[in-house]
């Protein structure tokens, strides 16, 4: 563990509370112009739940595992208030990116690149390209309604910082104990780069106290 | 040579 990937997992832990305290304050799921996406948020628990096929079988740290549990519970928490408790503020009419087209070209890679054929690795890295994809909805929801609630940029803010930490803690571990992994690098890759044209919008107008809004 | 992924990262 080095103080980047810390870092990173703790500003992941900071989105998902963001998250929860937006959704408890405003009791709904879509406060004008502060729509969170249901698939974006069914594609993260799907994320977490193929992934951590070895939470019990693979044990590395207190740590390790508390954040796994952390992680699933938290994601079903927040699809089952979406589907269920903030039902009549989800409007599925604004979230409207074809999600099956993701999760079916991830399934695919999945199959095709993998380190091992066995259910598991391939469960496992089926979890890394879909999460790499996963904010796609959310951010498509974004440039249909033009413009975002702050707490909703520092949502994305938060979840944009933790793939970055995890840009430099890969070099970092590549520089001190030669660690490689390149399907992890490579859809990590993909997955910061998405968050690129939110970044340049969430520093020129969010910080500087304007309103989110898309040119 | 280069350590095999280790799976210890979330």
């Amino acid at each position: 563990m080095n103080l980047f990937r810390l870092v990173a997992d703790l500003m992941h832990l900071v989105s998902i509370f963001i998250l929860l305290l937006k959704m408890q304050k405003t009791r709904s799921v879509a406060g004008r112009c502060s729509r969170i996406s249901f698939k974006t948020q069914a594609l993260y628990a799907t994320v977490f739940l193929t992934r951590y096929t070895d939470l019990f079988a693979n044990f590395q740290s207190l740590y390790n595992t508390t954040m796994k549990v952390f992680f699933i519970a938290s994601s079903l928490y927040i699809v089952f208030l979406m589907k269920f408790k903030f039902k009549a503020t989800n409007d599925p009419r604004l979230d409207t990116f074809k999600a099956q087209y993701v999760v079916g070209g991830a399934a695919a890679l999945a199959l095709i690149v993998n380190y091992a054929f066995t259910v598991q690795e391939v469960l496992w890295t089926f979890s890394i390209y879909l999460e790499a994809v996963a904010i796609l909805p959310q951010l498509f929801m974004l440039t249909k309604t033009g413009e975002a609630e702050v707490i909703t940029t520092h949502y994305l803010f938060a979840l944009g910082t933790y793939r970055g930490l995890y840009l430099v803690n890969w070099i970092y571990r590549y520089w001190t104990e030669y660690y490689v992994d390149w399907i992890v690098w490579i859809a990590g890759a993909v997955q910061t780069g998405l968050y690129c044209d939110f970044f340049y919008i969430y520093f020129t107008k969010v910080l500087k106290g304007a309103k989110f809004e898309l040119p | 040579e280069p350590v095999k992924h280790k799976k210890d990262e979330l």
